[in-house]
Formats: structure tokens, C-alpha cells, sequence
């Protein structure tokens, strides 16, 4: 079912675009 | 009213690994229908629908509030669903059952655990509560 997430860990953030902490 | 969704950015190309994900190009604004604990969120892009890892993403307006905890060093006791070992030098290698201590529950899904005097960030969808069973 696509409602559910995959079942494997997400990536980990890509190293030189870290997302901006809020 | 319209349900209004919260529009992010991709940060990163993004490949897709499974059927239930989308490719995305740096500088694509999505929508966010559902923002899972695990870090896969699962939005719209234009015609398409699908996952994507949360770490891809920032916010493209400042969000009213924040959407990551603080750091709770008291923590949270969870136990380890699946075993999983370490890529990365910040990781922390655990067995099936362990029970070990959340300190910070990142929004990319790999929150930062500690477990006896190690610490390292581990996969959320590995944990369940301590004290409840998985579903």
C-alpha cells in the first residue's frame, strides 16, 4: 500500500546539503 | 476549507530506491501530506505521490513553530525492534532487544540514542517503547 512508508531507514542526510536547523 | 500543506524544498537530488518513493531535483517545491516519525514523508509533486526522506527537505517559509524536539538528555526508554549496524561514524550499532535511552528524536528519522557511555543516532523505525509491543 502506498500509504505506507517503505520499510527501510531513510537516507541520511546528503552531506553538503544538511538541512537548515530550525 | 481547502486543507492547506506545507510546502518544502528539495535540498538534494533524490533517487528513488523502492515503488512507493519519487524522484525529486534539487529546487523542487513539494507538498508534505503526512510527516512521519521514521523520516520518510510522504508528499506531492506535481501529478506524482510518494515518499521521501525528510533530510531532503527544508521548509520553504520559516514554520510557526519549531518541528523538532529539543534534546531530552533524561531520555526515553525504547527497545531496539530490529538490529542494525553502523555505516557511519556517528551511528550506534545495536542488537534485537536492547533497551537504550532516546535523547533526541531528529525529524530525519535517525534519532540520537545512548546506551551504557556510547551515543550515536540509530533508525526511529528500529524502536518501539519501552513497555508496549509492536504493532
Amino acid at each position: 500500500d502506498i500509504k505506507n512508508p517503505p520499510q527501510n531507514p531513510p537516507p541520511r542526510p546528503p552531506p553538503e546539503t544538511r538541512r537548515k536547523r530550525v | 476549507g481547502p486543507i492547506i500543506l506545507d510546502t518544502y524544498r528539495v535540498i538534494a537530488d533524490f533517487e528513488k530506491t523502492s515503488k512507493h518513493e519519487i524522484n525529486l531535483q534539487t529546487g523542487d517545491l513539494v507538498e508534505i501530506v503526512e510527516k512521519n516519525q521514521n523520516g520518510w514523508w510522504f508528499c506531492q509533486y506535481e501529478s506524482k505521490r510518494g515518499w521521501i526522506p525528510a533530510s531532503y527537505l527544508e521548509p520553504l517559509d520559516g514554520p510557526e513553530e519549531a518541528e523538532e524536539d529539543e534534546p531530552n538528555y533524561e531520555g526515553e526508554r525504547f527497545v531496539t525492534a530490529r538490529a542494525y549496524t553502523a555505516e557511519q561514524e556517528d551511528e550506534i550499532s545495536l542488537e534485537l532487544g536492547e533497551t537504550i535511552t532516546v535523547i533526541h528524536k531528529l525529524l530525519d528519522g535517525w534519532w540520537v540514542v545512548r546506551k551504557g557511555e556510547e551515543t550515536g543516532h540509530f533508525p526511529s523505525m528500529f524502536l518501539h517503547k519501552a513497555g508496549t509491543r509492536e504493532i
